[in-house]
């Protein structure tokens, strides 16, 4: 459901140009597990960024579900986000003036749903990564894994078909962990498709194929031997 | 160096009073290497903050280098956390719209350094910690863990005797964080004390005493055996 052909991103600044994409060209099916590893400054966000229809590449094609993503405009890449793709960004993201809930809340105002049903929901999911009892606070009054699982929680609220993941338990206590990765691991029993970007082993040992990146290109594309 | 007695933090939110640290008592002395863990949501960074000079408590005392900090006002606090502590936050915190370099300096400014010893200093550190060629970005021009070692290198820029660092290697591949491990050993050896806030053990494990904390209180504080 994932097509990339010689995918290119290429930043500009002043007479410097940075090619944090190369030529990537990747295939991903309906309901794999896949770890996206690599050192720190290698692609990974950028790439999750193009996955995630937020950004659009300098070259190259991108195929989401049958559809040309890469020359979409603005309009059509936010239905996709929206009604496709749950995204956990690598730093949060989340609306700083409001509460934890009206953040979970924030795609199903998009979704058109009602007052009362958005509430419901996001108090479920919010429950469901263990901040049930932190619902009213804004992201300053939430310490840092607690931020970490509310972008998680946003992410998962309109139980999207693809979760983009990027270093979701790069603030996690090992014990609050296990339970992020479970409820991924339930996710993916669902028949969705899950990615997520970790430089931790253990967190990349649940997927079933690792693909890794060296300064933009792709350096190996393995299943994972354990499962 | 580093005494807490009964320190408490209690944070009021309407009607709810969150308890995040509850009668701890600590020591710490000069050159010790602590690292600090507990499960999210714990307290790590409320105290982290505490001993960083950047919040006073609700109750309790705080001596550092034979201050009572516990009671000083803004102006004396800053001038403590300025002159003797490098502290890495969390959550980065780097000005948005000024580059690595400039972020990297700020403290020197702070100290009253000329601008070409500021610029020589901040580029040191930066190409220290492997950032050399991304001096003139911006934050939002770096990936989360570049921007992670820009927070780290604006720690050490001042040389200070005691570094606080909250997850510092929360956003960096394996290779990196062990660059990033190096640096801290280098530190902790010439004479300085180092306590950093990690949930992985093997970040951890470079550590000589670990303390752990549960719901705002001391859980555990024992030597690394493996040193
Ligand atoms: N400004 C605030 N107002 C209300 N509650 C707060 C505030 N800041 C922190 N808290 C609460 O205090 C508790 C401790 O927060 P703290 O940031 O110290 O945890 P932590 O151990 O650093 O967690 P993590 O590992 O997730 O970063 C949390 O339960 C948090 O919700
Ligand atoms: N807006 C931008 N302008 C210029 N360069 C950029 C910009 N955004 C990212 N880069 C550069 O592109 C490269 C790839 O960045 P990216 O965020 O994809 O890395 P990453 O693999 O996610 O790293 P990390 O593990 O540290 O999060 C980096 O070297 C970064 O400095
Ligand atoms: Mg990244
Ligand atoms: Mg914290």
């Amino acid at each position: 459901i994932i097509r990339t052909t010689d995918l290119c991103k290429t930043y500009v600044m002043g007479s410097e140009k940075i090619h944090a994409l190369k030529d990537l060209s990747i295939a991903i099916k309906k309901n794999e597990y896949v770890a996206l590893m690599g050192p720190s400054g290698s692609g990974k966000s950028t790439l999750m960024n193009l996955l995630g229809c937020l950004d659009t590449p300098t070259s190259g094609s991108y195929i989401l579900n049958d559809n040309l993503v890469s020359n979409m405009d603005d309009a059509e890449l936010a239905e996709i986000r929206n009604s496709e793709i749950g995204f956990v960004f690598q730093t949060f993201n989340l609306l700083p003036r409001i509460s934890s809930l009206d953040n979970v809340a924030l795609p199903l105002v998009y979704a058109g749903w009602s007052n009362k049903k958005r509430e419901n929901r996001a108090a479920e999911v919010l429950d469901l990564v263990g901040l049930g009892n932190r619902m009213d606070h804004k992201p300053n009054e939430l310490s840092g894994g607690q931020r970490q699982r509310v972008a998680i929680a946003r992410a998962l609220v309109c139980n999207p078909s693809i979760i983009l993941a990027d270093e979701p338990t790069g603030n996690l206590d090992t014990k609050t962990s296990v339970e992020i990765m479970h409820i991924f691991e339930q996710i993916h029993n669902a028949g969705n498709t899950v990615i997520l970007v970790t430089h931790e082993p253990d967190i990349a040992d649940h997927a079933h194929r690792i693909i890794r990146l060296r300064d933009g290109e792709l350096e190996s594309d393995i299943k994972n031997q354990n499962i």
